[in-house]
Order: C-alpha cells, then sequence, then structure tokens
C-alpha cells in the first residue's frame, strides 16, 4: 500500500449522495438500473469495509449531502475537475485526497452500467458500484493505488467475490493511517449480498469550512491575501479588493499605496470588488484583466481595448472565475488556473488549447484554489492566502523551502 | 521511437504515450514541458505498469498489455510523481 501523504484529522466522516445517477429505477422502471436505496446501500458497505477494520467512523448526510466531507456525484465528460469522464468503459471514477473542500469528495461515471455489487459480471457490462465505491473512498481516506495483487486500492477493476473481505494490504494500510478497530478480527466479511439495514442515525450536520469572509475594505499591507499579481512593465503589481501596490524594479514600495484600483486603472468596471487575475501578454504588452466570468484587455492603464466573456476564450461556459494567469516563463505560454485544473492558452487564435483542463496535480506541492500566480525575475510563484510557493520548472515541483509567508518577502513587512 | 523491424503493433504511439504519462508511468510534466523519452525510459515505464496490472513484465505491447489497457479503472495515477512516494511502507512480497 502507500499512503497519499493526507489524512483527515479526526475519525468521524460524514458522507452523502448529491448527485445521483440520471438513470434510476425508481423514474425508469428498467430493472438494468437500480433503485436509489440500492445505491445508498452500496454506498453504505463502502464505508463499512473501511469502518470496520480501522477507527474511522462513518454518517451518512442524507438531506444534506452538500454539507458533508466526503460529497458523491455521478457525472459525465467534463464535470468542472481536470479529470473528465471518457462514456462507458476505460476510466469509471475518481476521488479527491482528504482536506477542505473539494478533498474527499469522490466522482463516478454515470455513463458506466452500474449494478449492485451481487449482480456484477466478468464482462465489465455490470459495474459493482460497491467495489468501485470502497476504491475510490480508500483515495479519499488518503490511500494511493497499490500494485500489490488482488488489493482493493489496485487501480485495474478486478473480481471480488460476494461476500467481500478488505484483502491485508488495504486494511494494513488503512490501519497505518487511522488505527487499528479493537473489535476487528480477522473472519469473513458478511456477503454484501446480505441486506443490511444500517440505519444510521441522521447528525448535526458538520459544517464545512466558512467561505472566506467577503474581500474588506482597504487590505492591511502587512496581513492580507493577495487576489492578483502581475510583473507589468517591470513592476509587480499585487491586487487585493479594491486596492493594489506596486513595488519597483529594485524591489521597493512605491510610498502612499496601497491606492484604489479604479483611480489607476480607470478603464476597469466602476463597481468592481476585486480583481481574481491578471497578466501582461507577452505577444503585444496588453494587460489581461479577469473579473468574474468576463476578461478585459487594457493597454497601458488609459484604454480598454476588449472585454469578452471567459467562454469566448473556450473556457466552460460553467467556469465563474479564474484564479491566477501567467506567461510561464519554462515556454512562454500563458495558463490559466481554476479550482484544480488548469489551461494552457494559445495567443494566436485567442482560445484555450485541445486536451485541456488538467489536474492541477501536474504542478506538484502547489495547492488548488490558489489566489494567484506569476513569474518574476525568471521564477514562476504560487500564492494561497497569506503564503506563496516558489515553483522549480525543470522538476515541475515547488521548492523544498516553500510555502513561506508572503507580506515580509512581497512587501518588505 | 525508432519503429526499425519491430513488430508494428508494438510501436508506443502517442495513445500509449498520453496512457502512461496520465496514470504516472511516464513524467506527466512531459506534456507541459515537451520533453522527449528514451526508448528505454517508454519500455520501464510499460515494465511498471505491467506490474500493477499483475501480468508478465515484458517491457512490450504484447497483448496482454493491450487488453489492459483498455481494462476499466480509476482516472487517478498510480505512481506517486517523484521522490515522494513512500515506498518505505509498500510491503513488497
Amino acid at each position: 500500500f502507500v499512503k497519499q501523504g493526507k489524512k483527515w484529522d479526526k475519525l468521524n466522516l460524514t458522507w452523502g449522495v448529491r448527485r445521483y445517477p440520471t438513470k434510476m429505477r425508481d423514474s425508469t422502471g428498467d430493472p438494468e438500473h437500480m433503485y436509489r436505496w440500492e445505491i445508498q446501500r452500496e454506498f453504505r458497505l463502502a464505508t463499512e469495509v473501511w469502518g470496520r477494520v480501522s477507527r474511522l467512523e462513518f454518517t451518512e448526510l442524507e438531506s444534506k449531502p452538500e454539507e458533508a466531507d466526503i460529497i458523491i456525484d455521478f457525472n459525465t465528460g467534463y464535470h468542472g475537475d481536470g479529470y473528465p469522464f471518457d462514456g462507458q468503459g476505460r476510466t469509471l471514477a475518481h476521488a479527491f485526497y482528504p482536506g477542505h473542500g473539494i478533498g474527499g469528495d469522490m466522482h463516478f461515471d454515470d455513463d458506466e452500467p452500474w449494478v449492485q455489487h451481487q449482480d456484477s459480471d466478468n464482462t465489465w457490462e455490470r459495474v459493482s458500484l460497491f467495489i468501485t465505491a470502497a476504491h475510490e473512498l480508500g483515495h479519499a481516506l488518503g490511500l494511493y493505488h497499490s500494485d500489490v495483487e488482488g488489493s482493493l486500492m489496485s487501480p485495474y477493476l478486478i473480481r471480488f467475490p460476494s461476500s467481500f473481505r478488505l484483502p491485508q494490504d488495504d486494511v494494513r494500510g488503512i490501519q497505518e493511517l487511522y488505527g487499528v478497530d479493537e473489535k476487528y478480527k480477522e473472519d469473513p466479511w458478511p456477503s454484501t449480498s446480505t441486506t443490511t439495514t444500517t440505519t444510521t442515525p441522521r447528525p448535526a450536520a458538520t459544517p464545512r469550512p466558512p467561505p472566506r469572509p467577503p474581500k474588506s475594505d482597504k487590505p492591511d499591507t502587512c496581513n492580507t491575501e493577495y487576489d492578483a499579481i502581475s510583473v507589468i512593465r517591470r513592476e509587480i503589481y499585487i491586487f487585493k479588493g479594491k486596492y493594489f501596490w506596486r513595488v519597483d524594479a529594485q524591489g521597493n514600495l512605491l510610498p502612499n499605496y496601497p491606492a484604489k484600483i479604479n483611480r489607476f486603472w480607470s478603464k476597469l468596471p466602476k463597481n468592481l470588488t476585486h480583481i481574481d487575475a491578471v497578466y501582461e501578454r507577452m505577444t503585444d504588452g496588453k494587460i489581461v484583466f479577469f473579473i468574474g466570468n468576463k476578461y478585459y484587455v487594457c493597454r497601458g492603464n488609459q484604454e480598454l481595448l476588449k472585454v469578452g466573456r471567459l467562454k469566448n476564450l473556450g473556457l466552460p461556459a460553467t467556469l465563474k472565475k479564474i484564479d491566477a494567469a501567467f506567461v510561464w516563463g519554462y515556454n512562454g505560454r500563458t495558463y490559466l488556473f481554476a479550482e484544480t485544473m488548469y489551461w494552457r492558452f494559445d495567443e494566436a487564435i485567442q482560445h484555450v488549447e485541445l486536451d485541456y483542463p488538467r489536474a492541477m496535480d501536474m504542478w506538484r506541492g502547489v495547492p488548488y484554489n490558489i489566489d494567484s500566480a506569476f513569474k518574476h525575475n525568471g521564477t514562476t510563484y504560487f500564492f494561497q492566502g497569506k503564503m506563496f510557493w516558489e515553483f522549480d520548472d525543470f522538476r515541475m515541483r515547488v521548492k523544498p523551502k516553500s510555502p513561506a509567508l508572503s507580506a515580509p518577502f512581497w512587501l518588505g513587512c | 521511437v525508432p519503429s526499425g523491424d519491430r513488430d508494428k503493433r508494438d510501436i508506443i504511439d502517442d495513445r500509449v504515450q498520453w496512457y502512461l504519462m496520465q496514470y504516472g508511468y511516464l513524467p506527466a510534466s512531459d506534456m507541459e514541458t515537451g520533453n522527449l523519452r528514451t526508448e528505454r525510459q517508454l519500455r520501464e515505464a510499460i515494465k511498471t505498469m505491467q506490474r500493477f496490472g499483475h501480468i508478465p513484465m515484458t517491457g512490450e505491447l504484447d497483448a496482454a498489455t493491450r487488453r489492459l489497457l483498455r481494462t476499466p479503472r480509476c482516472s487517478l495515477p498510480d505512481v506517486m510523481p517523484g521522490e515522494g512516494n513512500d515506498f518505505r511502507i509498500r510491503v513488497r512480497r
């Protein structure tokens, strides 16, 4: 087994199915499809697989799944993260390793022929939802894929008998992460075909981390996150809320900053509350701002050349905002980042390149949902919260000394 | 990858290389940096994939390997990138 590196800092985890398969027997009446309660039961059994051998406890939030630690969705194709599904066959599902927000969530391909475990067969025409769910839950708890033959965390779907028993490799992995359940004895696992009606008590919903407080007004130079950052005309511009700072080419913070964005960038929307991302175009020096689901192309700070929607650039119509944008020094290409994914943008045709988005994991060590990013003096930096990560372009990973506090380094606090 | 007189079905084409990158058998970062790979790197990557699929580790795109490429699977990578792997705890028989 392999521990991915992240784990939950608590033993009682909540889970819930937020988006069910589009075809369920409740509405279609088709015996090929599962009932809603059968789908829930397959997931409940999957939680018992891991809960039984460790000190983990699972509680289903049936009425408010969106508040659970582990949110389960059935999706098809591109569905808002860097792992688009591909129709029936090939990729079945994926999960995010433990953490806030999308961490712990599990996504299943709605195009797959999901069936109850005892109805699955050897043809891949009927895929066991229970086995796939138990595997993905292993990821959501912090386990990576295992190359041990017959393990549940093997990447390839393998067949297990209807009386499923968690293989020892997986038992050792989860116990290494969350300890041993004293009551656990190595006896055969009750067959999944027995109808176990576990009435999970409806718990008080565990609140998910409160959303970041709305952007306050004049920011504290030495104690704030950065909405956007970029080198423009050899100076560093750092944006926060309605204000921005300027740092000259020698690294000195110019006096009388932070100043109001609207005062200097007078052509941007008068009612702007913040900037999401900004970069200076390599090709012609224009400055591109991203605010919500729109972008603004400026020549200098007095001329607005173009306003457009993110979807006009080939980004998903559902994308609400960009987190960061920069020109990567390694290849001179423009990259756009949002949530758990990123795109490469072709300036020549003003459109994102094909076979994007890709998963943020490519930029190893950089967290999801970054606030901003830029290249300065040949080095790439990523920002989230009040910290920043220095990135090693050649090794495609953050440098060991990262992260560090932003304010002392960038604004001389 | 020089084709030479090798069996045409054994040419490790872009789709196979994409698969190897997608599941961590080749540095996914090559997709961004455009680094080319050597024949040996490709063969090693295929052997690692065969190890996870529990089929003979020939390093070739033989029939068993082509079947493996079509086997339904989880979409997360199999090999943790770089030296971050915690092989210390991987149990080897």
